[in-house]
């Protein structure tokens, strides 16, 4: 019941605590939990670069040139968080069709920052997982879910 | 009158109150006149009254579909001369053109368009 | 897992990436 910007300012350490990075049967890495974490609690902040929504395409292209898996995520129209050469364990969140985390983008001090919240209560030891909502698309992304109600695509 | 439009440029950019100056910082972005022409023989020309040292500037003649969150030259919609090297750009490609230009000089633009 | 990616550099928090002048260009100069 905090306001946010009280929440957010122990995020960074906090995470570190709650959170780790470690092999995943979705896909390669994965965040998973470190202790129990409450519905509704602040869990990390997708940090990395945040550069200018006209720079993403020139970005991409680059890294698919040097076989750089690309971790990009929208603010908004204008500004995005590039967070595949600095960033933090957030990048390695996957996606789930039945994900038990959601983003939100928030406002805090005139900046804004993605902040990934728990959907419920998610114990000790399960992968942090949330909807990517990837815009639909004809060339489709399998999805590696494996929930019940996987959509089959990421996009 | 030709002014510097207030709804067709990068909002993080401040323009005068005549509409006449504009002042950008950190990175390249675009401000458009409120009129375009399509015929014809047409000119005009811009002053550079402040340029901080590390600051650029890239003018010249662009359409509709420029993206103003970039330098003009930066895609097919743009033609630029930039204050850097003087070098002309088109596409990203920058070539070869002057000299380069810095405060207090006066730039002019020329461009000749079919008539019909 | 960082230590793992020598180019890569682990965050705290987000930090403004400041765009160079040929940062649009297809060939830096």
């Amino acid at each position: 019941n905090l306001p946010m910007a009280m929440r957010f300012r122990n995020l960074k350490e906090t995470s570190k605590q709650s959170v780790g990075v470690y092999h995943s049967h979705i896909h390669g890495r994965g965040l998973f939990c470190l202790r129990d974490i409450e519905s509704g609690e602040m869990v990390i902040e997708y940090a990395g670069e945040v550069i200018r929504a006209s720079l993403t395409d020139k970005r991409e292209k680059y890294y698919d040139s040097k076989n750089i898996g690309c971790y990009m995520f929208k603010i908004d129209d204008h500004l995005v968080v590039d967070a595949t050469m600095k960033g933090n364990a957030a990048r390695f969140i996957n996606h789930s069709c039945e994900p038990n985390c959601y983003s939100r983008v928030v406002d805090i001090l005139g900046k804004k920052h993605i902040l990934i919240f728990a959907l419920r209560r998610i114990m000790q030891g399960e992968e942090l997982t949330y909807d990517y909502k990837f815009p639909f698309e004809d060339i489709k992304i399998p999805c590696t879910c494996g929930s019940r109600r996987c959509r089959k695509y990421l996009n | 009158t030709v002014l510097l439009a207030l709804h067709d440029r990068a909002p993080q950019l401040r323009v005068s109150e005549d509409r006449l100056a504009v002042t950008g910082e950190k990175g390249y972005c675009m401000v458009r006149a409120t009129h375009c022409v399509s015929r014809g023989t047409w000119y005009w020309e811009a002053t550079i009254e402040e340029m901080p040292e590390g600051s650029a500037t890239r003018i010249g003649w662009g359409q509709e579909y420029a993206n103003l969150q970039a330098p003009l030259g930066y895609d097919k919609f743009g033609y630029s001369w930039r204050s850097r090297k003087g070098t002309r750009f088109h596409e990203s490609r920058g070539k070869h053109f002057s000299s380069s230009y810095g405060e207090g000089d006066t730039l002019g633009f020329l461009i000749t368009l079919p008539d019909s | 897992w960082s230590a793992f990616a020598p180019d890569f550099k682990e965050l705290d928090e987000n930090v403004e990436y400041e765009e160079r002048e040929s940062e649009f260009d297809l060939s830096d100069e």
